[in-house]
């Protein structure tokens, strides 16, 4: 479940015999650059292994685990204590609205998860809710011709909400309507605004922060910002086929205590798979 | 009197700490502190001077170390033949194609004429975003069909430069990872064909570490000539302009502070380094 870096620094603690202080700490320093290297936030990996070190030095491994079994149990268990569990997608009607800075993700993934429902047998509806950025429209109009899904936008108007209106109506018919928006960050307040005005019209069901798996642990305050506007239901990571690890994606995730529902893993509309821990961690731990 | 380790030691550890906490690259931040040390180590203070504050002043100093002496764009392109090809290059999503319109329209305020060459002939409404900007700023956009051959556009915007007196072509390519071995051997390719007089590497001051790999690989790929740092806007310190600079060691010529037209600006090394330091 490991990486294999970090299964090194594991049988260094064994190969002593006993588990003793230096060699945990050794293993702590060891996640510590592992975590920071992937942009996880410095405090957060401070709280992370202060816990890894304080139960490997102070638990008892249980009946029949060697102690080498029990501390890689440990760190997995504390992982997964940060990254959170695979989430929960409800396989039914629901509006689903996406938002996150510039250049994240959302259309594409707006269009991946119409896909992803549309192959589950429920008939998606995308919305082209950004009537701010050039070509907007005829992005995710082409996006859903490639699936052949019901789409709604206004190639002319600058009034997003309004928009998301008149495409809510015309969508009934649509199992899961899913609202892209235009990218914003927390100091833009007039955007902020807007999503506030489209989030009260749409009333979604989940709120997606689509984020850059190669964004800095800057994303912070942004999470933060965004959770306060409108209330963030789960993360979706983009762009996992590079070689970011979405350790700044993970504080977001942290921030705004969510979790991560999907990760998109490229440019094509099937390449988005659903949140699975075991191999995010690993990927995290390098 | 001389500094020593333990002079030193205790404020390297904070210092390391203010810079992954702006967000630049953790091997970047060790190489930094690592030489600032090495070069601190065995200076002579003046008995008054306490030693933070020299360590601080010396950090500051290799901070805008980092970064490889200024280049100006604008005198680059006063004194290049004209047309002046010039291309774009970087991952998914980090600005390229609004950078290329504000870029034309800071050409514009300047005195020179620019074609917007519609190189990413690959993604899903590409050609109608960099249409709409040409409309939006009056600029010549030159494009073929989407799925063409992306080099072939740039190539026919150059020829069309040389037979219009147009001064900048701005060749715009599709976002790519820097792990696609496919996406990078066509950018290669791009290069060779169209000889551009300028490869400009755009990366977002969002990012994280991550700004190491794909800065090191592009370069690796094209041998980059210069830097724009988009989204400096955003409420964050930016630390991969350092993480990019200590990488590939090319100079950052503008960063991009908003989505208008207007909103890119030289980049000034003294005023970066003020901010990180705030
Ligand atoms: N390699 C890769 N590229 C992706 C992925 N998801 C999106 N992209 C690309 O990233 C770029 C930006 O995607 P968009 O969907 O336009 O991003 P956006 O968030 O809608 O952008 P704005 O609307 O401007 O905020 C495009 O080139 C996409 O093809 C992914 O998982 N992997
Ligand atoms: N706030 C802010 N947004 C920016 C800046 N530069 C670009 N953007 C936004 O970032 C998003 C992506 O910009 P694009 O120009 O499409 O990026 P790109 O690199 O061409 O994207 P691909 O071609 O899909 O790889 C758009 O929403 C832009 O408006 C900037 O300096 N500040
Ligand atoms: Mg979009
Ligand atoms: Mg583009």
């Amino acid at each position: 479940k490991l990486g294999s870096s970090l299964k090194n620094s594991v049988r260094k603690i064994v190969k002593k015999g006993r588990i003793d202080k230096e060699t945990v700490n050794e293993l702590a320093t060891d996640i510590q650059r592992a975590l920071l290297k992937s942009d996880v936030d410095v405090e957060l990996v401070q709280e992370l292994t202060d816990k890894i070190k304080d139960r490997a030095l102070n638990e008892e491994p249980p009946k029949g685990a060697s102690s080498r079994e029990h501390v890689i149990r440990i760190v997995y268990e504390e992982m997964l204590e940060i990254v959170g569990e695979e989430t929960e997608v409800p396989m039914e009607e629901q509006d689903i609205m996406l938002v996150g800075l510039q250049g994240s993700g959302k259309t594409t993934t707006a269009a991946k998860l119409a896909n992803y429902f549309q192959k589950k047998g429920l008939k998606p509806g995308l919305i082209c809710g950004d009537t701010f950025r050039p070509g907007a429209y005829n992005q995710l109009k082409e996006l859903s011709q490639r699936i052949d899904s019901v789409f709604y936008g206004e190639k002319e108007s600058e009034d997003a909400i309004q928009v998301v209106k008149n495409g809510l109506n015309e969508l009934k018919d649509s199992k899961v309507r899913i609202v892209d928006t235009a990218g914003r960050h927390s100091l833009e307040s007039d955007l902020i605004d807007e999503m506030e005005q489209i989030n009260e019209v749409v009333e979604p069901d989940k709120k997606f922060l689509v984020i850059d798996a190669s964004i800095g642990k800057g994303v912070k305050d942004q999470a933060n910002s965004f959770n306060e506007a409108i209330g963030i239901d789960g993360v979706i990571i983009t762009k996992l086929d590079g070689t970011a690890k979405g350790g700044g994606a993970l504080t977001a995730v942290s921030e705004a205590e969510t979790n991560i529902a999907f990760l998109g893993t490229g440019e094509k509309l099937n390449e988005l798979e659903e949140f699975e821990p075991d191999s995010f961690i690993s990927r995290l731990l390098g | 009197v001389f500094l020593d380790e333990d002079d030193v030691e205790p404020y390297l550890e904070e210092l390391k700490l203010s810079l992954l906490k702006s967000d630049v690259a953790l091997e970047v931040s060790e190489k930094i502190v690592e030489k600032l040390e090495s070069n601190l180590v065995g200076e002579e203070i003046k008995w008054r001077e306490n030693s933070e504050k020299y360590v601080k002043k010396a950090f500051k100093e290799a901070l805008i170390d980092v970064f490889p002496s200024e280049f100006n764009f604008f005198d680059f392109i006063e004194e290049k033949d004209k047309p002046i090809n010039i291309l774009f290059v970087g991952t998914n999503g980090v600005g390229k194609t609004t950078t290329i319109a504000k870029i034309s329209k800071a050409l514009e305020e300047k005195g020179y004429s620019s074609v917007l060459a519609n190189g990413d002939t690959f993604r899903a409404g590409a050609i109608q975003q960099l249409d709409k900007h040409g409309e939006n700023i009056d600029k010549k956009v030159i494009k073929h069909e989407k799925g063409g051959d992306p080099a072939a556009v740039i190539y026919d915007a150059v020829e069309y430069s040389e037979a219009n007196n147009v001064d900048v072509v701005l060749g715009d390519t599709a976002g790519r990872m820097h792990t696609d071995v496919n996406l990078m051997d066509q950018i290669k390719k791009i290069k060779r064909v169209t000889k551009p007089d300028l490869i400009v590497f755009v990366d977002e001051a969002v990012a994280g570490s991550d700004a190491v790999e794909r800065a090191k690989e592009f370069d690796e790929a094209v041998d980059v000539d210069a830097v724009i740092l988009s989204k400096i806007d955003a409420d964050v310190k930016g630390g991969a302009a350092i993480s990019i600079s200590h990488t590939i060691e090319k100079p950052i010529i503008f960063v991009g502070t908003g989505q208008g037209y207007e909103d890119i600006k030289e980049f000034n090394t003294d005023w970066f380094v003020g901010q990180i330091l705030e």
